[in-house]
């Protein structure tokens, strides 16, 4: 594609396509957008960040898809939301408010060795690309990874497992990477991470039933996005807690940045709605992401006008 | 590159606890390379499997075996990864 205007919302894409995407985006939008690279993935490919911000010294939101490579929708949808920022932003007074205040952090392949392997060798695949030494299996589930009650039921030392843990919590240079940024950044306010598939939006925690302290303000948030959400195509989702909505979930990624005070940290999980799974079809990624964005909008306006 | 011919993905309706029970333990027999897309948690949440072909007939097996509700979700899984891949060529082309 020449310009984000041509390029092409209603397909998957291979991860060169899309970072050639991240940089037409930058070029195209040298005030508003910028490319930060966090790190490098264990095969060296480079962590690249989408910053969207209209100010100095902003607090920040952050938002992240394809932690888990075989969910492409997810990231299909980060590329729509990107598009969607710099074009509504002047437009509509909600986002251009949230703009005005906060910064927009968007990292769209956030597992691009798991990512290109499923491009090239492997569809199903999920977890990261770093071998296991002692083991002739592969990679580690980046979301159990995590220093949150890492280790504990709800996720398996088994290497050749999905939901491997890794040897030890950010042991992944892919969630060594996040971790650093959000500390160096330091004040970051909201905290979504996007998964698919099972249409649900869930908040901490996943490794214990301790309710969250502020479980009732975030109750009261994803009610309200879900409700936003499922204004546009009767997309059924179910919310709540990680551990009471599906199950235990130890080393996740939500959990961790709310033990770091990121009060509204959030995890989607997307359509599909019950035919296809990891393999939805392409023609469902911008309802998909238009549905998800009208979350995403209720998540950022409560940030913003509930500051804390 | 792996490709999955004749894999299917079932979509499972567990009535009790004791029929997740049973799809747990259907989840530790590594030799039969079942890869669950919607793990077997509580008998409100669907549990979705992808059933390599080689292993379709045991699975179904013990399913009617257990009188475990199933209906395939999707018949041949590399039938749909070729559609969503001749979807990415038509438009690279164009």
């Amino acid at each position: 594609a020449k310009s984000t205007d041509d390029f092409i919302y209603t397909t998957y894409h291979d991860l060169n396509t899309i970072n050639s995407f991240i940089d037409m985006i930058v070029a195209e939008n040298p005030n508003m957008v910028s490319k930060i690279v966090i790190g490098q993935s264990y095969e060296n490919r480079p962590l690249n960040v989408l910053k969207f911000s209209t100010g100095a010294s902003r607090p920040g939101i952050w938002i992240d898809t394809g932690i888990h490579s075989r969910e492409w929708v997810t990231l299909a949808s980060g590329i729509w939301f990107a598009k969607k920022i710099v074009t509504d932003y002047g437009r509509d007074p909600i986002l251009t408010d949230i703009l005005n205040n906060y910064d927009i952090f968007l990292e769209i392949a956030t597992n691009p060795d798991g990512y290109e392997y499923t491009h090239t060798r492997d569809r199903m695949w999920r977890k990261t690309r770093k071998p296991n030494p002692g083991s002739s299996c592969v990679g580690v589930d980046p979301n159990r990874n995590w220093d949150a009650g890492f280790g504990g039921a709800g996720s398996s030392s088994s290497p050749c497992s999905e939901t491997y843990r890794g040897p030890s919590a950010h042991s992944e240079s892919e969630v060594k990477a996040i971790v650093d940024f959000v500390k160096s950044h330091g004040n970051i306010k909201a905290f979504v991470s996007i998964h698919s598939y099972s249409q649900m939006l869930l908040y901490p925690y996943g490794y214990t039933s301790t309710p969250a302290k502020d479980q009732a303000e975030l109750h009261e948030v994803v009610t309200k996005a879900v409700s936003a959400l499922q204004s546009l195509y009767n997309t059924r989702y179910r919310y709540g807690s990680i551990i009471t909505t599906i199950y235990q979930a130890s080393g996740g990624t939500i959990d961790w940045t709310y033990n770091q005070g990121i009060k509204h940290s959030y995890t989607f999980e997307l359509r599909d709605t019950g035919f296809y799974g990891f393999l939805l079809p392409a023609e469902q990624i911008v309802p998909t992401a238009e549905e998800t964005w009208l979350a995403l909008m209720a998540i950022m306006e409560h940030t913003k006008n509930n500051p804390y | 590159k792996r490709t999955f011919e004749g894999d299917q993905v079932l979509q499972i309706t567990a009535k009790n606890e004791a029929q997740i029970s049973l799809l747990k333990e259907l989840s530790e027999q590594e030799h039969l390379g079942l890869d669950f897309w919607r793990e077997p948690i509580h008998q409100s949440l669907p549990v979705d499997v992808r059933v390599p072909f080689n292993s379709l007939q045991a699975v179904r097996a013990f399913l009617r075996y257990n009188k475990i509700h199933y209906n395939v979700m999707i018949k041949d899984v590399q039938d749909l990864m070729d559609a969503e891949q001749r979807q990415m060529v038509k438009y690279r082309t164009f």
